[in-house]
């Protein structure tokens, strides 16, 4: 890693920053997220937090720009540059800014939200295919009343799952219609419109009236982005592609790569780009925001580029869905600002402990041990160190409080757990046949380990997932392709996956998610399936790809689970917290296992 | 059968680096970002050897010294515009 000349970092560990303007790529809640997580990414492996301000003031101020946009070093267009953010310091120091002539996506293409229909709210699948047609775009065609749809699979002829695309004729954004839709045509300034207009502003957004008469009501709103089809770069950035067009005498209804040897999609912006000229390129893939952010307030933290291909810092941009730190860019933050520190000391819980009982008792202990410690808490600095090296902790603390505790039985050395489940209202972390329970009653404490079988005696060492059904208390756990269900300590199982509906294309259920009225969604790799408890039997018609209503998470997540109403999704040492808000699943945290849940140090 | 016909390329307003050479865009690139001067923004091959040598230095690149193919795709990557050499 490098850092850059002097070593120029933040000297105050409380980082502001101020999103002073947004891409209309992408939905401004997403915009918001992208830039959270990738603060986040930064703030799990140093003393630094960052929060969110609204003015000139903070440290840094993120802004979206094109071509020159005040600072002297312009952007190039589409591709090339994406972004650039200054070292640490006043003013423009520590700023960063993101070239609106790209297009600005999560990395695998527009995110388009859909309203009603049938998909809850899926975001577009570009490609879809309907009735054998190929289309990236949201479409007319199929319907009568011109209204806006797509596909949120990649194939609505055999899954007819859609959704409406944002669209004017759907809603309004923002202005003081509530949101109703545009009426066509309006009247504004004696002038009738039959589109949504940038005609008396001057910060380009467009904007419609809600009533016919725009001069009597004074009724408007702002339209929405139309990120399918609204080209960037060329000459007409954000403006919608016009199909049909006219290029070269031939009329073409779709993007199209002819005319260049690049190999981009492109389309013209009026109908004839023989006679106007006016075009631009068709959406991509677009760049990560959150990637491209990431990296950029590395920048903004310190670093210069690393000589890493695989390091975050590397100039170039490439796409991943893990956890984009390397070890060199946490070296290199390290370097300027520390690690993460360490959590207050517990309580120092000197007490003679007794026995640890075949299973745990289900009275929490709240405070420091005193009286009946029903089983030895994880040692802190200061705590009693765990009892043998392999064995499980039955005997009393050993007298040499100095001892290290065997890496086995210490859950900060677990990089990562077989299984994570909320049970009983507290965090329970499995690895190779053992267990630690997180209390967060009277300050977060991890309890254990403690054996498996002593407590579930039927469940194999090895677990894949966990979960406890809300209603009925039953807890479920799932081992390759078997399952127990424990009530209590009556036990059923191992059953097969098949018993469940889950078909050998399942090896592994990775994870759970409870939800309401006894379903939850069990995930296998890519895919999940809504389950009925009550039932005990997948829907397997419910077959949903996880990023479809996950956006934002890995892919190649290993184990899943609930937590205080939170989803979690995790990937090698690190997790994806996920808030669902009005039904819109959203990453609000990304963090480490140990550091952030366990507050290892 | 459909002859085959010669594509027809364009050049399209406002689209900058289309009709750039190789060697232009990569004399663009080695400049903007710090890996030479404006000194050296000349026809001397050995000033363009020693910048690319830099330049693959840099991005852990084989260091040929050449324009080649690893290099060319590497100066077309999307990329963060802060400099690698220099402030």
């Amino acid at each position: 890693f490098l850092t850059f000349e002097g070593d120029l970092k933040w000297h105050h560990q409380n980082i502001t920053y101020w999103i002073q303007n947004y891409s209309e790529d992408l939905p401004r809640d997403v915009i918001d997220d992208a830039f959270a997580r990738a603060f986040a990414l930064w703030s799990a492996v140093t003393p630094l937090t960052f929060t969110r301000v609204y003015g000139r003031e903070a440290d840094i101020v993120i802004q979206f720009g094109v071509r020159e946009h005040g600072d002297g070093y312009p952007f190039d267009g589409k591709d090339g540059l994406l972004a650039h953010a200054f070292p640490p310091g006043a003013g423009i120091q520590g700023d960063a800014h993101f070239d609106d002539e790209e297009l600005w996506s999560l990395g695998k293409g527009v995110v388009v939200p859909t309203y009603f229909g049938n998909a809850n709210g899926a975001a577009c699948h570009f490609p879809f295919t309907f009735e054998g047609r190929s289309y990236s775009a949201c479409t007319t065609d199929g319907r009568s009343d011109d209204m806006l749809w797509c596909s949120t699979t990649a194939d609505y002829d055999t899954d007819h799952k859609f959704g409406f695309c944002p669209s004017e004729r759907l809603y309004t954004r923002d202005g003081n219609a509530d949101g109703k839709p545009c009426v066509f045509p309006f009247t504004f300034e004696g002038r009738s419109y039959s589109a949504c207009t940038t005609d008396g502003r001057s910060d380009g957004y467009r904007w419609c009236a809600t009533t016919a008469n725009y001069d009597q009501d004074k009724l408007y709103g702002f339209c929405p982005t139309r990120a399918d089809s609204t080209v960037t770069g060329g000459n007409s950035a954000g403006e919608l592609c016009v199909f049909p067009f006219t290029f070269l005498g031939k009329e073409y209804s779709t993007c199209t790569r002819e005319g260049r040897n690049d190999g981009h999609l492109w389309c013209a912006t009026t109908s004839n780009f023989d006679r106007d000229k006016k075009w631009g390129f068709c959406p991509d893939q677009g760049y990560s925001l959150f990637l491209v952010a990431a990296h950029e307030f590395g920048h903004a933290l310190g670093l210069d580029h690393s000589s890493v291909p695989e390091a975050l810092m590397y100039p170039m941009y490439s796409y991943t869905e893990e956890n984009p730190l390397h070890e060199d860019d946490v070296k290199g933050i390290q370097y300027l600002y520390g690690s993460r520190p360490k959590p207050e000391p517990q309580p120092p819980t000197t007490t003679t402990a007794e026995p640890q009982p075949t299973a745990p008792p289900t009275v929490c202990v709240t405070g420091p041990p005193t009286t009946h410690p029903s089983e030895r808490p994880t040692a802190g600095p200061t705590g009693p160190p765990s009892a043998g090296p392999t064995g499980p902790p039955t005997a009393g603390p050993s007298a040499a409080p100095t001892a290290p505790l065997d890496p086995a039985q210490d859950v900060c050395k677990v990089e990562i757990f077989d299984a994570i489940a909320e049970i009983r209202n507290r965090l329970h972390f499995f690895k190779d046949g053992r267990y630690w329970r997180l209390s967060e009653r009277g300050g977060r404490r991890v309890q254990g380990p403690f054996l498996i079988k002593n407590t579930w005696p039927a469940l194999p060492r090895k677990l894949d997932s966990a979960f406890e059904e809300p209603l009925t208390k039953k807890i479920f756990f799932f081992s390759g392709r078997q399952v127990w269900v424990y009530t209590g300590e009556s036990v059923l199982g191992p059953r097969r996956l098949d018993k469940l509906g889950l078909g050998p294309e399942v090896a592994q259920v990775t994870g759970a998610l409870p939800r309401a009225e006894g379903k939850v969604l069990l995930f296998s790799r890519q895919s999940f399936w809504r389950f009925d408890v009550k039932t005990q039997k997948v829907d397997s018609r419910s077959a949903t790809p996880v990023d479809q209503m996950f956006s934002g998470v890995p892919l190649n997540t290993h184990d899943i689970f609930q937590y205080q109403e939170k989803a979690y999704f995790c990937q090698d040492r690190f997790y994806w917290r996920v808030s669902s808000r009005n039904e819109v699943n959203q990453v609000d945290y990304v963090g480490y296992v140990t550091f952030d849940l366990l507050q290892c140090p | 059968a459909p002859r085959p016909r010669q594509p027809t390329f364009v050049v399209f307003p406002g689209d900058r680096q289309a009709n750039l050479t190789d060697r232009q865009l990569a004399e663009e690139y080695l400049y903007r970002y710090g890996y030479t001067h404006v000194a050296e923004m000349n026809e001397d091959e050995d000033s363009l050897r020693r910048a690319l040598q830099r330049l693959q230095r840099r991005l852990a690149l084989p260091e040929t010294g050449e324009l080649d193919t690893t290099t060319l795709n590497a100066i077309r990557a999307p990329r963060c515009g802060v400099p690698d050499v220099g402030k």
